[in-house]
């Protein structure tokens, strides 16, 4: 028995043609660094709930992967953010979604679970809660890459939601692949709504690879 | 999607998780991630968060399925992922990372690849992307 840690940045359909050695070396490059990190951290006696927020923290910093800075689009080429946390040893609980400012959304997670009697706070409330808490907050322009523009303009034109599992690397720049939400069955070629929508304005989430 | 696990020196876990969602996702979507129970879930016995297609793992409960089974069904926690995630959720749909109270690691995923790492105290290090890329210990 002793202190474990373990860190992901996302899973998917990612082959090992889709990614090239230089995206594949700085993403495993980033991850050692960031276990270093929690390692150290636990090794000095850190808890559990520190070291796990200040390891999101790194990720969300980290313009790679699809959180924080990096953070993927929705159709309308906004951030919307999302995090939760939780301690096992009490049991409590915080959560965020829809916020397009605030640079670290794991950190306003912890602050709901602590300085709230809430459990789960979103959009407007959290954004105003992360005011109060005087939190880093950017310009939404701040979480948005090129690589995250250009894919959704992709995906818009191809009418998809689509599956970011994870980091950059795996962009059509990189000639990677994409995971697509499947819900409906239809592949991408025989998807009947050439704009990419259903009749009652929604995307279409298609069964294939957005490329 | 982001998200770590850990157990500290004292035994207690936690579980973090976090994510811009989908590409082209509507106004207004919620996914697992901020879903305490599907996205992330941490109690006495273990922590876990979740990446992947989130309307399967919200209706999958990943999260605290795999701490049901370890508190409900004395599963070890490596048996209680592969049963969620190979069982439970729908293959091609996404994995995990836990650890429990007395310091096991899983990073589960039946997709093709997860970025992942992983450390215990005892020196195990492990850090990979596909299921067949472990560096430096075989695979927890």
């Amino acid at each position: 028995m002793g202190w474990a840690l373990a860190l992901h940045g996302g899973a998917g359909r990612i082959s090992k043609s889709s990614i090239s050695p230089a995206a594949r070396e700085a993403s495993e490059t980033v991850l050692q660094e960031f276990l270093d990190a929690g390692c150290a951290a636990l090794s000095e006696g850190k808890s559990a709930l520190d070291v796990v927020e200040l390891v999101v923290r790194l990720l969300e910093n980290c313009p790679l992967f699809n959180a924080g800075v990096g953070a993927v689009l929705t159709q309308r080429g906004t951030v919307e953010m999302e995090a939760s946390i939780m301690d096992g040893a009490t049991r409590k609980s915080g959560a965020v979604s829809g916020v397009s400012t605030v640079v670290n959304p794991i950190s306003l997670a912890r602050l709901v679970m602590e300085k709230t009697p809430h459990v789960y706070l979103a959009f407007e409330g959290a954004e105003a809660f992360a005011k109060d808490q005087g939190v880093e907050t950017r310009d939404e322009s701040y979480f948005i890459t090129p690589g995250n523009k250009e894919r959704l303009a992709k995906a818009l034109e191809a009418g998809l939601v689509l599956l970011d599992h994870s980091v950059s690397t795996d962009g059509p720049e990189h000639g990677g692949s994409r995971e697509v939400l499947q819900a409906d069955g239809h592949s991408g070629r025989d998807y009947p709504y050439a704009n990419g929508h259903a009749a009652n304005g929604h995307p279409i989430a298609a069964g294939a690879e957005f490329e | 999607t982001v998200g770590c696990v850990a157990v500290d020196i004292n035994g207690h876990c936690a579980a973090a998780t976090s994510t811009g969602g989908l590409v082209n996702k509507m106004v207004g979507r919620i996914g697992d991630t901020p879903l305490i129970g599907a996205g992330t879930y941490a109690n006495e016995f273990c922590a876990v968060s979740t990446t992947g297609k989130g309307e399967e793992i919200i209706r999958c409960l990943c999260a605290k399925e795999v701490a049901s089974l370890m508190e409900y069904k004395y599963l070890p926690l490596k048996e209680a992922t592969d049963t969620v995630i190979w069982k439970k959720l729908g293959e091609g749909n996404g994995g995990l990372i836990a650890v429990s109270s007395t310091g096991e690691v899983a990073m589960t995923f039946n997709t093709l690849g997860m970025f992942r790492a992983c450390a215990t105290e005892d020196g195990h290090r492990q850090i990979g992307i596909w299921k067949d890329a472990c560096y430096d210990d075989d695979c927890p």
